[in-house]
């Protein structure tokens, strides 16, 4: 299937400290 | 040894890599008034890395565009996937720069990169925004104007995603019709 992802999900990364 | 959470450090895989071009239209010499690609990203940390760190729409210069698109596809009309595409156009008034235009366009980013038009999100090639003095434009790209389903489709979630209310009309244009158009407007293929 497809990688659905819906804005909550999405909006929940914003912030987060990036990945290395 | 403690084991960690693959979820605190795999990046979460997007269904499609997005390239985002910048485009800037009153430049004094021509040949250099062209598409800037910016980056490209196919996981949802990479997104924010950049949107995060590139100006708000509201603070470009007039004359200037954003480009989403699926990676491989130029942001032009001359495009193989564009040529006989067209676009759900959303124009703005000079009073929602302030109010609306940061947050449509996050939201049509949204709706882009999570593919939330199900299995229509094939159909989508992209998403332009255009900064203009006399009123800025979003527009959704999608593949083939005659697609009827898939652009219907592509209409309703867009129009609720963004919250445009159900009484105002949204409109869908073939390039085809925008490029030989002779007034200051296109005629809707649908709305």
């Amino acid at each position: 299937g497809k990688r659905q992802y819906n804005r909550e999900f999405l909006l929940g990364f914003q912030f987060m400290p990036a990945c290395i | 040894q403690k084991v960690v959470n693959p979820e605190t450090y795999i990046k979460h895989p997007l269904q499609n890599r997005w390239a985002l071009w910048f485009f800037k239209n009153d430049c004094t010499f021509a040949p250099l008034c062209v598409f800037v690609l910016i980056s490209k990203f196919d996981t949802v940390e990479d997104f924010w890395a950049l949107y995060n760190h590139i100006q708000l729409s509201s603070n470009l210069m007039s004359g200037c565009d954003y480009s989403l698109f699926k990676d491989g596809i130029e942001p032009m009309w001359e495009d193989e996937r564009n040529r006989r595409g067209g676009r759900w156009l959303i124009t703005l008034s000079k009073q929602q720069r302030k109010s609306d235009l940061d947050r449509f366009w996050l939201e049509t980013l949204l709706c882009l990169v999570g593919e939330a038009f199900d299995d229509y999100s094939d159909d989508v090639c992209g998403a332009v925004i255009n900064v203009r003095a006399k009123g800025d434009k979003i527009a959704i790209w999608t593949t083939d104007y005659e697609n009827k389903e898939a652009i219907t489709h592509i209409g309703r979630v867009y129009k609720e995603r963004l919250g445009v209310p159900p009484k105002v009309i949204i409109g869908y244009q073939s390039h085809a019709d925008t490029a030989t158009k002779s007034g200051s407007t296109t005629k809707n293929k649908f709305v």
